[in-house]
């Protein structure tokens, strides 16, 4: 996948980290100290649907799809997580117990065009 | 929400002020975490554990875990909280649970432990162990009764649970496999399991003191999510 910098505007994955002190949570959330929200953004024409991030011959499949069929009736391509990971988290709940969990697909490591 | 005409919702993102930006992402974050873990609300904590107990905690648990399937890591220096079991379906959690103390005597004291309702509702008890830190009064062995109580169906009092003897003989930690009552405590939907713990002469105080944070009773729990019965097939 593509880290998106300055002002690109293909599809790619913008970095966002939520730090906890500065929201406050830092006194039930023990670890970890933030959260890199990272997110999809960008743009997918046609021609790069299927890339990057997905394997090169998913991209060709997907080509030869649009050319076998109107290209104007293809739907649009979309800029998505392709790649995600567990956030692991260490906190306090309610009745100040100690938990720990893995929340599923939490953190996007990479983006790619449907 | 994006702006009209925008098809994608992270470009609408990308038209808005960044401070405004800022704010919704944080918004975003805010209420993803929460709704992933099941709280309406961010918790307030009115009496968080020391440092030095949950250490202790992290440490007794690593130690005692054979496998390494489920470890509660302690988090490392960089702030990275090793992950459970990684690759696995439901959601999974390791629950600790500190002592609250009860009522005592000379020869008896009892203990509460806690759980929130969005757990005890909503999860399995894969595993439960109770850590107990024994100091002993001299050379000799002494005999302990530990005593499970579960909430009556009132929730007021508390009926008579499992019963186990032990016979210490040293200081040190002691475990006992208490899985079955906090999972029937669960099904219950009870939030509070009372151990009692009682000696037979009176130098049970001794036993029984709770020195110092770094040798407080916990509860360590291991759970999953519960998997709706009925899974949508695409």
């Amino acid at each position: 996948g593509i880290d998106c910098s300055g002002d690109s505007r293909m599809c790619c994955r913008k970095e966002f980290f939520v730090d906890f002190k500065e929201i406050g949570w830092e006194d039930w959330i023990i670890q970890p100290e933030g959260y890199h929200m990272n997110y999809c953004a960008g743009l997918c024409p046609l021609h790069m649907a299927g890339i990057p991030g997905l394997a090169a011959s998913f991209h060709t499949a997907v080509l030869n799809l649009i050319k076998a069929n109107n290209a104007e009736a293809a739907v649009d391509s979309c800029c998505v997580p392709t790649q995600r990971r567990p956030l692991s988290l260490l906190y306090y709940d309610r009745d100040s117990n100690i938990v720990k969990t893995d929340i599923p697909d939490m953190i996007v490591d990479a983006c790619g065009c449907t | 929400a994006a702006p009209k005409g925008v098809w994608c919702p992270t470009c609408g993102l990308a038209a808005l002020a960044p401070t405004t930006q800022r704010d919704v992402l944080i918004a975003l974050a805010k209420q993803s975490i929460l709704s992933k873990l099941h709280l309406e609300d961010r918790p307030n904590i009115t009496h968080p554990t020391s440092r030095g107990a949950l250490l202790t905690a992290l440490r007794r648990m690593r130690a005692q875990r054979t496998d390494t399937s489920l470890s509660l890591g302690i988090p490392g220096d960089d702030g990275h909280v090793p992950r459970l079991r990684p690759g696995m379906g439901a959601q999974e959690y390791e629950i600790l649970s500190f002592a609250e103390s009860g009522s005592s005597t000379s020869r008896s004291v009892r203990l509460h432990f806690h759980f929130t309702r969005e757990l005890a509702g909503s999860t399995e008890i894969l595993q439960a162990t109770l850590y107990l830190f024994w100091t002993v009064p001299g050379p000799g062995t002494y005999p302990v009764t530990i005593r499970l109580l579960q909430p009556d169906p009132t929730g007021l009092n508390v009926t008579g649970g499992s019963e186990t003897r032990l016979e210490v003989q040293r200081d040190g930690w002691a475990t006992l496999d208490v899985g079955r009552a906090v999972q029937s405590l669960f099904i219950q939907g009870g939030q509070r399991l009372t151990v009692e713990l009682e000696v037979a002469e009176d130098w049970g105080s001794r036993l029984l003191a709770i020195h110092n944070d770094s040798h407080w009773p916990f509860v360590a729990a291991q759970a999953r999510a519960r998997t709706p019965h009925r899974v949508q097939r695409r």
